[in-house]
């Protein structure tokens, strides 16, 4: 938010919002092809949620890819957000909130898995 | 609404019965067990209003069909939790029955009284992971229950269309419930 008076940018940090996930706000607007530090953060969340089936998460990289890019389209979709592809604000404002543990879409755990009618 | 993976769901004679029991060493201290089951007992009634299933608390947490717990971090079900907020709870599809809260989160009864920002509506929370144990997966409608996330400080308690509409296609309506009395709701959810 930026105060009238001033000519800095105030950041509004909501008080909850310095806990898990918050760091995801740095992606807003990032742009594929882009590396950003710590994407492969963003990565291991969307394979906690199902969208990113792999053997491990170790070889994970900060880039902006076209993986990355289809696994925001699911993401948006499941959401029920705009299915833009892109980080956007209403994108990285869901990614942040608190949210229930079990997938979003189908997995290799069939404890967890999910299909969409 | 959607299901999990092959659509699984609770197999039982009518009228299904299942029941569910507290874990004996896995609670939070700052609720206590009446009141904490007090709000758990309402959860289950609002899916129990809208499908012939009935839910009933016992004594024995083993032999439970639902068995319910909080805990920290890595609790053996290889999906650790993550501190406050984040993974707020996790639920598994029938015939599992586990029901796991994140022991880290500030749980709320009354959020009028409690003045955490990161306090989380144990209710709301309640009524979706049951959602899941019943076999619904999340939902892609922001009002329904069966949405993935929930911002702290929020209630939402009330099972809309979407999420009738999933548990009904599992296990049929229960006889008493009516579709107007649903959509008086949403319509005064929509006017507000």
């Amino acid at each position: 938010r930026i105060s009238p008076d001033s000519s800095s940018t105030v950041i509004t940090v909501d008080s909850y919002n310095t806990t898990t996930w918050h760091d995801f706000t740095r992606f807003l607007d990032a742009e594929k092809g882009s590396r950003v530090s710590g994407m492969s953060e963003l990565k291991k969340y969307f394979n906690r949620f199902g969208y990113l089936p792999l053997p491990d998460t170790d070889n994970l990289t900060d880039v902006f890819d076209t993986q990355l890019e289809s696994v925001v389209l699911a993401y948006q979709t499941n959401l029920g957000l705009p299915a833009t592809g892109k980080l956007d604000s209403d994108t990285i404002s869901m990614i942040v909130l608190p949210r229930c543990g079990v997938s979003d879409t189908k997995t290799h755990d069939t404890r967890f898995q999910a299909t969409k009618r | 609404f959607a299901y999990f993976y092959g659509k699984p769901r609770w197999i039982r004679q009518a009228p299904v019965k299942l029941t569910y029991a507290f874990s004996k060493s896995n609670m939070i201290d700052y609720i206590s067990l009446k009141d904490t089951r007090t709000v758990f007992k309402r959860a289950f009634s609002r899916w129990a209003q809208v499908i012939p299933v009935s839910f009933m608390e016992i004594e024995d947490y083993p032999s439970a069909d639902i068995r319910i717990g909080f805990y920290h971090r890595d609790h053996g079900d290889g999906k650790p939790f993550d501190g406050v907020l984040g993974v707020l709870a996790h639920a598994f599809s029938p015939e599992n029955g586990r029901f796991h809260l994140d022991a880290s989160e500030t749980w709320a009864l009354d959020l009028e009284t409690i003045k955490s920002s990161v306090a989380v509506d144990l209710e709301s929370v309640a009524t979706h992971e049951i959602g899941h144990v019943l076999g619904l997966a999340h939902s892609a409608v922001k009002d329904a229950v069966m949405y993935p996330s929930l911002r702290p400080r929020t209630k939402k308690v009330d099972l809309q269309i979407d999420d009738v509409y999933g548990v009904q296609a599992l296990y049929g309506s229960n006889p008493n419930f009516r579709f107007s009395s649903l959509l008086a709701s949403e319509n005064s959810l929509n006017k507000g």
